[in-house]
C-alpha cells in the first residue's frame, strides 16, 4: 500500500 | 486588539495537546467567528482544522482580524503552567510581535502572565470542499482510542470497513492479524456510549495508525468522536470541543490522506 498526501485531493488556496 | 478570555481554560490546554505532536508551528487566525487554525503536517499526510468559536469564550474582543504565528511545543509548554480550573485569557496587540497568556485562579488570589514570541509563518491553506460522506460512523472516543492503540501491535495500518452490519477494524503484520468488529448501538441509555453507521454506501480504506494514533490525543475532550469516510477521498475524524455542561464551543477536525494499491 502507498501512502497518499492531501495535495492529491484538496486544491492549495 | 485581540482579547479572548476562557473560563474554562483546561479546554484550551486540552486542544493544545491535541495537536501539538502533529503540527510544529501553525498560525491562529482571529476573527470576529472566532479562532482558527489549520495546518498539515511536514508531510503532508495528515492536517488539523480547529475552531474555537467566540460565543465560546466568556469574553471575546478582536478589532480586526489577525493571525497569530506560533510555535505550537512552546505554546503547550506555556499553557501547562496554567493548573487545570484557572481562567486563561489570551491577548494580542494588533501588529504585536508577541502574544501574552494570563492564567487566573478560580478565587482570583494567584495571576501568572507569560508573553511569548509570535513567528512570521508562510501558511498554506488547502480548500476542503463540503463533503457528503458515503459512511459517518459515531462512536466513543475512548473506542476509538484503544481500537487504535490496540491494532498498532500487529501493524502499520488498519482497514476500516464500514457496512450496514457495523464497522470492522482490521490490522495485520508479521505476528499475525487482529479484527475488532462494532455492531450499531440497539438500546443505548447514554448517548456517548452509542456506536451509530449512518451509511449510504459501503465503504472499504485503509489508514496509517501512526497518524490515527496521533488524533486520538484529542479524546478528552470529547466523549464522541466521529468518522466521515467516502471511498478515495481523505478520511475526517473529528471531535467537538463541548464544555462541561456540553454546550459546543467548536471541533477539531483531522483529515487523513489514505493508504492505496500500489
Amino acid at each position: 500500500m502507498e501512502q497518499t498526501v492531501l495535495t492529491q485531493f484538496y486544491l492549495r488556496q | 486588539m485581540f482579547e479572548a478570555r476562557l473560563v474554562e481554560g483546561s479546554l484550551l490546554k486540552k486542544v493544545m495537546e491535541s495537536i501539538k505532536d502533529l503540527l510544529n508551528e501553525a498560525s491562529w487566525d482571529c476573527s470576529g467567528n472566532g479562532m482558527c487554525l489549520q495546518a498539515m503536517d511536514s508531510s503532508h499526510v495528515a492536517l488539523v482544522s480547529l475552531m474555537l468559536k467566540s460565543d465560546g469564550f466568556e469574553n471575546y474582543r478582536c478589532d480586526r482580524s489577525i493571525s497569530l504565528g506560533i510555535n505550537l511545543a512552546s505554546m503547550s509548554k506555556i499553557l501547562k503552567c496554567a493548573s487545570n480550573d484557572d481562567i486563561i485569557t489570551i491577548r494580542a496587540e494588533d501588529d504585536a510581535d508577541a502574544i501574552t497568556f494570563m492564567f487566573e485562579s478560580p478565587k482570583q488570589d494567584r495571576v501568572s502572565d507569560y508573553e511569548m514570541k509570535l513567528m512570521n509563518l508562510d501558511t498554506e491553506h488547502l480548500g476542503i470542499p463540503d463533503t457528503e460522506y458515503a459512511c459517518v460512523i459515531k462512536m466513543p472516543s475512548g473506542e476509538f482510542s484503544r481500537i487504535c492503540r490496540d491494532l498498532s501491535v500487529l501493524g502499520d495500518s488498519v482497514i476500516i470497513c464500514c457496512t450496514k452490519d457495523g464497522v470492522r477494524f482490521s490490522a495485520k503484520g508479521d505476528l499475525g492479524n487482529g479484527n475488532i468488529k462494532l455492531a450499531q448501538s440497539a438500546n443505548v441509555d447514554k448517548e456517548e456510549e452509542a456506536v451509530v453507521v449512518d451509511m449510504r454506501e459501503a465503504v472499504t480504506l485503509t489508514f496509517s495508525l501512526r497518524y490515527l494514533n496521533f488524533f486520538t490525543k484529542a479524546a478528552p475532550l470529547s466523549s464522541q468522536v466521529s468518522l466521515s469516510m467516502s471511498e478515495d477521498v481523505p478520511l475526517m475524524v473529528e471531535y467537538k470541543i463541548n464544555d462541561k455542561e456540553g454546550d459546543s464551543k467548536g471541533y477539531v477536525r483531522y483529515y487523513l490522506a489514505p493508504k492505496i494499491e500500489d
